[in-house]
């Protein structure tokens, strides 16, 4: 009965882009979620995907079992500092980062699962007043970081100890970095967000500052999520978590921008809006804002302020998929599985259920 | 997106802003 009530309401989205309820899990420790995310176990050669979830004083790792169901294999305790985030670390297997701290993040941890002999530790891999932070490909970490007027950027290779000897700073810019994007299509590129509006690009593998590039002032405190390089363009998936719904033109949650690094102008390509007019209201029953997203090739999936879920299509700018709030609560998180189309909605009380998209 | 809004475009922009920006 609980799944069918959580079947997914279409916005005139064709059938294939519909979300299909896989599995569903619970934890039973009745503590407020806060990130769910998911990693690859690799153990003989093999892989498999794993679910990994996050409340505020542990963090646990799920192992699928047979008919849809899960199994928690092991729970990591963190003490006294709260988790507030889990970051992924895309194409390495049996490792995870999470961010523990109040309103900033003041640590970063490894976690760190052996498949031979079913071990489980955590190590520390930073402190500081950190601003920004993602797991990149190849074991790497980015984060920027404050201390006093100073910005930092640096990236650390992660060993399965811990962070390696070996790190490299990146240039800062003045403003603060706020968000960061690894640029699809082009291994050594960067990008990052700052608080004033800019997006910034690195090179990696010097740690040259190469471009800001202004996005104005429109939709302030613009979040970078993904970019992709092609035909000598820079394309940018932002969002702009303070977008309300309005009547004339619907404010975009998530905007794609073409830059020209060259001369750091830009357009905007496409709008991706919240849903408006008749057919959002009647499904949400109010005007709802936006609260936290997560964008994966050209799916954008968010939670509103209303509870629900909603998914877009950021080539066509629309609306595919809308989870109304569950019969248990509001939907609080909304991430898509690492290197597959499945995307993971979260409950604060911890029920996670998994969409095939 | 065509060049009269965004200017000249290079395919190779990655490596000519690295070559220009400070090490």
């Amino acid at each position: 009965d609980v799944a069918e009530q959580w079947t997914p309401v279409l916005l005139d989205g064709p059938t294939e882009e519909s979300l299909q309820l896989v599995s569903k899990l619970k934890d039973s420790s009745n503590s407020c979620a806060v990130d769910v995310s998911t990693m690859w176990w690799e153990a003989g050669g093999c892989r498999e995907f794993c679910v990994v979830t996050a409340c505020e004083s542990s963090v646990s790792l799920w192992k699928p079992l047979a008919s849809d169901r899960w199994h928690k294999v092991y729970t990591w305790q963190v003490g006294e500092i709260p988790v507030i985030q889990i970051i992924p670390l895309p194409d390495t297997g049996n490792l995870v980062c999470i961010a523990l701290g109040d309103l900033e993040i003041a640590e970063i941890r490894l976690l760190f699962c052996s498949s031979e002999n079913d071990s489980f530790k955590q190590s520390l891999v930073k402190t500081g007043t950190i601003k920004a932070v993602l797991g990149l490909k190849g074991r790497r970490l980015v984060s920027s970081s404050r201390t006093g007027q100073e910005q930092q950027v640096e990236i650390v290779w992660l060993s399965e100890t811990g962070r390696s000897k070996d790190g490299q700073t990146l240039m800062p810019p003045e403003e603060t970095v706020l968000a960061f994007a690894e640029v699809e299509g082009m291994r050594d590129a960067l990008v990052g967000t700052t608080t004033v509006n800019d997006v910034v690009v690195w090179n990696l593998r010097t740690g040259q500052l190469l471009k800001k590039m202004h996005v104005g002032y429109s939709y302030p405190a613009s979040i970078c999520h993904r970019a992709y390089s092609d035909s000598g363009l820079l394309f940018v998936v932002l969002s702009h978590p303070h977008a309300k719904e309005s009547e004339s033109c619907g404010n975009p949650v998530f905007r794609v921008i073409a830059f020209n690094p060259r001369t750091a102008r830009s357009a905007a390509v496409v709008f991706s809006s919240l849903p408006a007019g008749h057919s959002g209201r009647q499904v949400l029953g109010k005007i709802h804002g936006y609260l936290e997203g997560d964008v994966q090739d050209a799916s954008a999936a968010a939670v509103l302020t209303s509870g629900a879920v909603v998914v877009w299509d950021l080539l066509l700018g629309r609306c595919t998929a809308l989870l109304p709030p569950g019969p248990t609560g509001h939907w609080a998180l909304a991430r898509w599985a690492t290197g597959s189309a499945c995307l993971l909605a979260g409950q604060r009380d911890g029920t996670i259920c998994l969409y095939r998209y | 997106c065509s060049e009269s809004d965004l200017g000249p475009i290079s395919l190779n922009w990655f490596e000519e802003l690295s070559a220009e920006a400070p090490p």
